[in-house]
């Protein structure tokens, strides 16, 4: 597992700008690592565009339902917030499962002074049960009251810890491109995954 | 379950980025294989905050397709750690299907042969069980048969290492190659990362999908999850 770590984690990186990452160990995972992190978009001189695509799964998790609700009222626009949390799936628990996952978005819009639903959702880990409210509400509060977004190499590595589940590495990419105009970009990804692993996404 | 998200700088119309998130989705997250099982909550997001000042990204744009490109390869090279780190993986396989008459048959190829339990263990068993990856091939769920003529079928292992020699046949138009060097096949099945390449020999289209052995561990993992 170390050499994989050391094979496939990055030491250093260079970001896009106008983003900052935020990471807490809530409490949901029993062994008190990482599991709740928040991406917002902090550039103002454009209205963001967001897309996803989601699993094709016939039983969609309450995260799944209401980001594609956003992305759809919002028609990719003005996105500017994505939260993931690991421990719990929030999958497959009905509609309280969807009141949960909308009161954990709506506590990052009112953070982010959002008139409109802007936060898109992740969560992993255990299916069939609730997520753990109080902790994931408290998890949130605390990334903005001590201000824990960063948009340095660190910052970024813990969010892409903060979701992993039987991952033995977190996996974070970041790369620099030059478009044939000479524009230059930066583009950043994370994921997780080690198991249940066959997507087909749409 | 896959979760991931791919965050830019650049200004793109989300139209164009929704297109372009789908065509590379279908080249990277959608062509991988752990375990053939997928999740209730398998998502990736994008987002374009347009901070880098240059023009908005349409579809009609002279850079849409050199960004698609870039952003599908980033997208294979995130792809390709969440196989890496299979649970329990000791090997990462690349399944190239080449030389198709469609795209699409050369996907549903690689994706039958990286979902079979069967070859996963041989992989990770080091046994060149050819037969297992032909079996794989012949019941892929192909809508039509004409990619498939197994008279023009050939089926090989790849190193990656670049020691000699690199291609190992196992089967050539069709004809299994009784003679297999097994010491070469053992040794090229002993690197942790190889690839399996299948020729159908009926057109130009080829496609690509990662996955990786199966092993004990992964039974180890999987057996205590939610408790």
């Amino acid at each position: 597992q170390s050499a994989k770590y050391a094979a496939h984690v990055p030491k250093s990186g260079v970001f896009p700008q106008g983003f900052q990452v935020g990471s807490v160990a809530s409490g949901v995972k029993k062994n008190g690592t990482l599991d709740l992190g928040i991406l917002v978009n902090t550039n103002k001189s454009y209205e963001s565009s967001a897309a996803s695509v989601f699993t094709t799964n016939k039983f969609k998790a309450a995260p799944v339902i209401l980001s594609q609700r956003v992305l759809e009222e919002k028609k990719g626009k003005g996105i500017n917030a994505i939260v993931v949390n690991s421990g719990c799936a929030n999958s497959v628990t009905g509609e309280i499962g969807l009141k949960d996952a909308s009161q954990m978005a709506k506590l990052i819009d009112e953070k982010l002074g959002a008139t409109s639903s802007s936060t898109l959702i992740m969560s992993t880990g255990v299916i069939g049960q609730r997520l753990q409210m109080d902790k994931i509400s408290k998890g949130i509060s605390k990334i903005f009251t001590d201000n824990s977004f960063g948009s340095d190499f660190n910052s970024w590595l813990n969010i892409a810890k903060s979701i992993c589940t039987t991952d033995t590495f977190p996996k974070l990419v970041t790369s620099n491109f030059t478009m044939n105009n000479g524009t230059q970009y930066t583009l950043t990804g994370m994921a997780k995954g080690a198991g249940m692993i066959c997507p087909n996404m749409a | 379950t896959l979760l991931g998200f791919i965050v830019t700088d650049l200004p793109i119309e989300s139209q164009a980025l929704s297109k372009m998130l789908r065509y590379a989705t279908d080249r990277s997250f959608n062509c991988i294989s752990v375990d053939g099982d997928m999740s209730t909550n398998d998502t990736i997001n994008m987002i374009a905050n347009g901070a880098v000042k240059t023009d908005e990204i349409t579809e009609d744009s002279p850079e849409f397709l050199q960004v698609r490109d870039q952003v599908t390869q980033f997208a294979q090279k995130l792809a390709q750690l969440v196989v890496r780190d299979g649970e329990g993986a000791t090997k990462f396989v690349t399944v190239k299907v080449q030389n198709s008459s469609t795209f699409a048959d050369a996907r549903t190829i690689a994706e039958s042969i990286s979902n079979s339990m069967l070859v996963k263990t041989a992989l990770y068993g080091k046994d060149a069980n050819w037969g297992r990856i032909l079996c794989a091939i012949g019941y892929a769920k192909l809508e039509t048969l004409d990619s498939l003529q197994t008279d023009k079928l050939n089926v090989s292992f790849i190193a990656t290492d670049n020691s000699e020699p690199r291609e190992l046949k196992l089967l050539v138009n069709g004809v299994p190659q009784l003679n297999i060097d097994e010491e070469r096949a053992s040794q090229i099945l002993a690197l942790p990362d190889l690839e399996v390449l299948v020729d159908l020999g009926t057109g130009n289209e080829e496609a690509q999908f990662w996955t990786c052995d199966l092993s004990h561990e992964y039974v180890t993992i999987n057996g205590d999850y939610r408790s």
